[in-house]
């Protein structure tokens, strides 16, 4: 996402 | 990533494989909550929506997978395979209790207000409290079978490893997530009771066993 917290954990 | 959540990862992967050992070789899902099995299927389901525009990494990728087709897998063999071994009476726990304030909060706290980014707070929330009926049922039986501890052993280590992660990550990249700090914090709280009679009973040799 832009500018938002990533969500790269599961 | 870093060792905490790979071994946190790799605790999630090994309590589902507990899980499914556990009723291959008891041929049997008793003393396993159905509500809180499906509401696992459900938060990988709302969470890992990102699936089909979002590529992190083949890693991420085949863990997404694994966890959306292993719970789905595991409601299959409660509802048809194993249904007979599966007591309902037991397994009593509201979860409308836990849907609805999930989606409200989910409503309320999100990143951006977007369907996926809903959908996505939702899980963490749902996440959070969707162990309540299977611990709720074992408070009712007062006991659990050994191999069921272990399986919520693994999945209780697999919440507070990720609390280090995050902490590291703070330190090392800068990343806060506030929800999902918040609401895993809350979730590996909810273990302590748990771990208290795992480490001091099943880990010591003896039943799982709750005091009457």
């Amino acid at each position: 996402g832009s500018g938002t917290v990533p969500h790269d954990e599961l | 990533m870093n060792l905490f959540r790979l071994f946190g990862d790799l605790s999630h992967l090994a309590s589902i494989i507990i899980l499914l050992q556990k009723i291959r070789s008891t041929r049997s899902c008793r003393g396993i909550s159905f509500k809180t099995q499906a509401l696992y299927a459900t938060v990988f389901i709302t969470r890992y929506l990102d699936l089909f525009y979002d590529w992190v990494s083949l890693y991420n990728f085949t863990m997404k997978v694994f966890f959306i087709a292993s719970s789905c897998y595991i409601l299959y063999l409660m509802r048809y395979k194993y249904r007979p071994t599966h007591d309902p009476s037991i397994d009593t726990f509201r979860v409308e209790y836990l849907l609805g304030p999930s989606a409200v909060l989910a409503l309320l706290f999100h990143y951006r207000f977007t369907v996926p980014e809903v959908f996505w707070s939702f899980s963490i929330f749902l996440e959070a409290v969707a162990i309540l009926p299977q611990l709720f049922m074992l408070q009712r039986t007062g006991e659990a079978e050994t191999i069921t501890t272990h399986y919520l052993a693994a999945l209780g280590a697999y919440r507070a490893l990720y609390i280090p992660n995050w902490i590291y990550r703070y330190f090392t990249e800068d990343m806060v997530d506030p929800i999902a700090v918040t609401a895993g914090i809350v979730q590996t709280a909810l273990y302590l009771d748990f771990f208290y009679v795992y480490f001091t009973k099943v880990l010591q040799g003896q039943k799982f066993e709750l005091p009457a």
